[in-house]
């Protein structure tokens, strides 16, 4: 199974 | 008071036509430097980071921050009113609701413009670090989209794999699998026709296709593209703009579980 990370997870939110 | 003009409303047009498979909407930030945008695709698997520079347009101003919240449909519509050799102005008050673009043909016997109602968005703003890459591939964007194009019709994902042979796009599914290897050019002539490879470690990564191929949107912007790779962190993939800015797409890596 590929799961697909968000971009929230790599980057922090301003 | 804004006010930014540009001699070619076809940049405009193709930068639209390069972010609205991803966004339905989005805010147009302005201020001293430029216009910058960031938004996330509807998932948020996906990041948009546009930059048109001040000193790109024919003639800028912007006395104070603006912020325009845009329907991208709606900006869409409006732009298709112009034609490509028309110079466009977007112009707004301070505070303002709306936003006005002005078109005008080259001989300037026909001016239109068309004032847009702009939207409160209360977006999510990340915060991208400046990151060093492990890998960077530089290669003409229309191979890039012919690339991605080409693997889509076999799976929906894509691996990248960058060594110091070159890289190579990988893809399988239901009908079989698909290799395409790409190596550094050997003597750069034309800049723009180049493969160039800057490899500090091999890095393998798993894309979606769909979104690769929402990102080849931006093909028209830039002969060439350049993709950023790091182990575990989002592929980035930029479209430079000549003369004005880029165009930069972020897209999480596909992790198995």
């Amino acid at each position: 199974v590929e799961r697909q990370d968000l971009m929230k997870e790599f980057y922090p939110e301003l | 008071m804004f006010e930014a003009r540009l001699l070619k409303s076809s940049i405009l047009k193709k930068v639209l036509e390069a972010i609205k498979d991803l966004l339905t909407q989005a805010t147009f930030d302005c201020d001293d430097n430029g216009i910058q945008l960031q938004a996330m695709d509807n998932s948020h698997v996906a990041l948009v980071s546009l930059l048109l520079r001040a000193d790109g347009f024919d003639k800028y101003r912007c006395d104070r921050n603006v912020t325009m919240g845009m329907n991208l449909g709606s900006m869409t519509k409006i732009l298709k009113c112009a034609g490509d050799k028309d110079t466009v102005t977007m112009k707004a008050q301070d505070n303002a609701d709306t936003v006005t673009f002005v078109f005008e043909s080259p001989n300037q016997e026909k001016v239109s413009d068309y004032e847009m109602k702009l939207m409160n968005l209360d977006l999510e703003h990340l915060g991208i670090p400046e990151t060093e890459y492990s890998c960077t591939i530089r290669m003409p964007s229309a191979e890039f989209a012919r690339m991605c194009r080409d693997l889509s019709q076999f799976g929906e994902s894509i691996v990248i794999s960058c060594t110091k042979e070159g890289v190579k796009f990988s893809t399988s599914g239901d009908i079989g699998s698909a290799n395409i290897k790409l190596a550094q050019t050997a003597s750069i002539d034309k800049e723009d026709e180049a493969v160039i490879i800057e490899m500090d470690e091999p890095v393998t990564l798993t894309f979606a296709c769909q979104y690769l191929n929402y990102f080849t949107k931006a093909t028209s912007l830039s002969p060439q593209v350049q993709l950023s790779m790091s182990a575990d962190v989002p592929l980035v993939v930029e479209y430079r703009i000549p003369d004005i800015g880029h165009i930069r797409y972020y897209l999480a890596p596909k992790i198995e579980e």
